[in-house]
């Protein structure tokens, strides 16, 4: 028996607004220590991985280890059928080849329940090391997606410069060239409107701003993103999922030809 | 240029 309930069902809704566009199926794996997801895009250019821990969740209860197939759009339009205010649980029982999903309103005067078909899928598993950084940058998550939307304009890729006073993001095109400087914040009174450079070592680095965007429809889950970079190794950005547990997309880097 | 490169070159299938 795996059941797993949600108060803030509303992560549960951003969660899968963040990742429908950018996987089609994917599993999620159960234990007793929470749910994890680990999946690469069709093209093999970026990996998603998600981390949700048992104590997060309301109530918990995993029996047994159980591999649940999904298909993403489907998932998310069940969860749309959730209200945002919604207490969302999840079960299935062992062996199941569905799943259930119980939508609750806060007053509990309407309960929802809705059924969805497993699928049978064969993934492979990347093993990624634990990586020490060069360079890990915090800064709005609002702020990012601004920048990945706005040098879209110029170019299909940005260049990420990381230096210890701040972070550079530059695009360039046919119609010309932008530049974004983000300096680190002299005072961190509001945290989540801070920026803070973390470097051991000054970092140039080439992404698919195609990619960034989609990753940045993971705004609404936290108000803060955190990108780590190394030179010649996948990027990371993460976005913590509240209590939770975390969100996190890798891309390959653009490597010179 | 550049080229993009791909996950499953950087970390490998376990």
């Amino acid at each position: 028996m795996f059941e797993a309930r949600l108060v803030q069902g509303s992560l549960w809704k951003k969660l899968l607004e963040s990742i429908k566009d950018l996987l089609n199926e994917a599993i999620f794996d159960c234990s007793s220590t929470g749910i994890t997801l680990q999946a690469m895009d069709s093209s093999h250019v970026s990996l998603v991985s998600i981390s949700m821990n048992s104590d997060g969740f309301d109530t918990y209860r995993c029996d047994r280890n159980l591999s649940m197939g999904i298909h993403l759009p489907s998932l998310s339009k069940i969860m749309k059928c959730a209200g945002n205010d919604d207490i969302i649980t999840m079960k299935a029982t062992d062996d199941a080849d569905t799943v259930s999903l119980v939508f609750e309103s806060q007053n509990n005067e309407k309960v929802s329940d809705y059924e969805m078909k497993l699928i049978d899928l064969d993934t492979e598993h990347l093993g990624i090391p634990e990586t020490e950084y060069s360079c890990v940058v915090k800064m709005p998550s609002s702020e990012f997606q601004r920048i990945c939307r706005d040098l879209s304009q110029l170019g299909d890729s940005v260049v990420i410069a990381c230096t210890k006073e701040g972070v550079k993001f530059s695009a360039s095109g046919e119609l010309g060239t932008g530049n974004i400087k983000l300096c680190q914040s002299a005072s961190t009174d509001k945290e989540e409107e801070a920026v803070v450079v973390d470097m051991n070592e000054a970092v140039c680095l080439t992404f698919a701003l195609r990619y960034l965007n989609f990753f940045a429809k993971a705004t609404p889950l936290s108000a803060q993103v955190q990108l780590s970079m190394s030179k010649d190794v996948p990027l990371v950005v993460e976005y913590k999922i509240s209590e939770l547990g975390f969100l996190r997309f890798y891309l390959a880097p653009k490597i010179e030809d | 240029g550049t080229m993009q490169g791909r996950m499953d070159s950087f970390f490998s299938i376990v």
